[in-house]
């Protein structure tokens, strides 16, 4: 089981340097195998609940330490993140997640609602370039990420309460866009 | 292994039955504040075995249950399939197509099936397992809840990466 | 001080009535006040964190009960509500708070990113009914939102790593818009 | 009364002197992920005697000091002004205009002022509360934390409400 984690864990780490990269260029992030002590409050990330090992206070616990050092900034911790910086570090830990091991589908609900247009661009880049190999279903409201659907639901409520689904744009190889009944 | 199709019913807003057809890509989900998009990843999370009503943001785990509106009595039961293609075999079992389904009636207890045979949520987690689909779920990001991949402790990214292994 | 507070809530109630019935359309917005028992877990808000009262877990302690009662829908606890209705409704507590009485400023960050095109018109609807009477300070990579700003500031990030904050533009009494250095 | 100017200096990425000026009606801030405008947010709640580095997004209340980066040293004190237009005499002691100020040293306590002269903290909490600006700052809702008006029990609420009283 160790020698799965740890070479699993190797593939996460070399992915999400690189998916730091596409998003954040110039950036480098970094994951680290690190023991943190329960007591050991120095924990250089932001004030992540200690883990209380199940052992008792002092039985240091395998944790994964998360970094990202910003271009032009001092290193960080996690904490002073903007919040368009917060969500696309975590979007670039998922990615490093989905290289290491694909799952079948992924649904992102509203996950760039805090990001600029340039890293909504980014974001949706990472989106095209993986789309043959999982599903991705994304909730939102911004207009660029619905120009890019393959596929496009829309969802209303009724008079009733009662939610229904609507139409299906379907986008043919060659790119003709139809309407379906649903 | 992809997902091909959401069925659900009496679930939370989408109280007559509905079905949504999926290929390979980018299928994008817009709609109106309220109208029941996040209901829709909740419903998935839910089929998958989510056992915590808060995770589905509500008090108890009857919230699920479609709760009435003008014209519409409250749903009696819930029910959300979930379709996977396995023409590749990823899951276990040799089937072409592999179903996942979750049905609650109101008062009673969760039930689980795999293409249509009852078994137990432990059941229903190994499978999804296979596929990397662990109890932690993170192939969902719930609304408002993409930071969480990160603010969590390093132990608990740990056990992350160590069920999607 | 009891009967300054009594007419104060009042006020607030009477105003946020008011501020979800501009928001939402057909909806209602309750306020109560009511003893909530810190030992009563059936307390018909979401799991509001129970307050144990300073004086033991029995004394009744008067709180603030919040409901809203959205057209076509059976009233909810507020967890249910989606991301954009609960930002909503809490913009109308906001507006009620501020038409009791307001504050010489406020500083809303992003308050607007969960809101679907429609209820950010009725968002931005309530800024400008009531800018006269403080100073709005928003946030925001809406469209929308700058395009009523009567001030609009840029913040950037320099490649040494310090914010600068750029040029202001002013829009006259005749409303064209003039740069000023800044 | 009107916020009519916020001073910063040595706050967070403001590592140099910055000025504000501001006109009733609505200023909108714009800039890209993480340009600076939710510090800007952050220094107004420090000045008016904000005293939890969460709220600040800190570990401990140094972090609010600019931390130095390529080209810069990091900064040995960081200082707010809060300028507000009394004319109509809202904030007590018949002054034209009212400045705040908060100013700390790396390593040392923060310090107050009110027009110029040493305060304290309760002094400046004081003269706040005669506007509505109590502790509970509902007037400054940071970024993602709009619901938590919400979402507080029913006892805060009503002590936020009793303040802005
Ligand atoms: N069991 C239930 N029965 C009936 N209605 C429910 C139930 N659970 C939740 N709801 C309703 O569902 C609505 C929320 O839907 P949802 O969160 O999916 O909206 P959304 O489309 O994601 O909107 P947004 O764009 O604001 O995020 C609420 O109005 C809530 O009252
Ligand atoms: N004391 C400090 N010294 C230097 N830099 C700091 C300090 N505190 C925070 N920062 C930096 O400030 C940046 C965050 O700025 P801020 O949160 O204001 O961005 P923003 O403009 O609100 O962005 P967004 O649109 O993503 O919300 C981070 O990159 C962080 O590293
Ligand atoms: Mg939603
Ligand atoms: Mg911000």
């Amino acid at each position: 089981i160790a020698t799965v984690f740890a070479s699993f864990f190797e593939e996460v780490r070399v992915s999400f340097r690189e998916m730091v990269s596409v998003l954040f260029p110039g950036a480098r992030g970094e994951l680290r195998l690190e023991e943190t002590k329960p007591a050991d409050g120095a924990d250089a990330e932001e004030g992540a609940e200690e883990d209380v090992a199940p052992g008792g206070r002092c039985a240091p616990i395998l944790g994964i330490n998360l970094q990202i050092k910003l271009p032009h900034k001092a290193p960080r911790t996690l904490t002073l993140l903007s919040g368009g910086e917060k969500a696309l570090t975590a979007i670039a830990f998922l990615f490093a997640l989905f290289l290491a091991k694909p799952c079948p589908f992924y649904i992102l609900d509203e996950v760039e609602a805090a990001l600029d247009n340039h890293n909504i661009g980014r974001f949706l880049s990472l989106l095209t370039r993986y789309q043959e190999r999982t599903q991705f279903l994304v909730v939102t409201h911004q207009r660029r990420t619905m120009e890019i659907a393959d596929t496009l639901y829309g969802v209303t409520m009724g008079e009733d309460g009662v939610s229904r689904v609507l139409s299906r744009r379907l986008r043919r190889p060659d790119g003709a866009v139809r309407q379906a009944s649903s | 292994a992809f997902l091909k199709a959401i069925e659900l019913r009496g679930f939370k807003t989408f109280a007559r039955p509905t079905e949504i057809l999926l290929v390979p890509g980018v299928t994008v989900i817009i709609g109106p504040n309220g109208s029941g998009k996040s209901n829709l990843a909740d419903a998935v999370l839910w089929a998958l075995g989510e056992q915590s009503p808060s995770a589905l943001r509500g008090k108890g785990m009857q919230d699920v249950l479609f709760a009435g509106s003008k014209g519409h009595q409250p749903s009696a039961a819930a029910e959300v399939n979930l379709l996977f293609d396995n023409s590749q075999g990823e899951f276990p079992g040799g089937y072409q197509e592999v179903q996942i389904t979750r049905r609650v009636l109101r008062e009673g207890a969760s039930e689980y099936f795999i293409n249509g045979s009852a078994c137990r949520l432990l059941d229903l987690q190994e499978l999804c397992a296979a596929v990397g689909l662990g109890r932690e779920m993170h192939s969902v990001i719930s609304q408002g809840k993409v930071d969480e991949l990160l603010s969590s402790s390093p132990a608990a990214r740990r056990a992350l990466v160590e069920e999607a292994a």
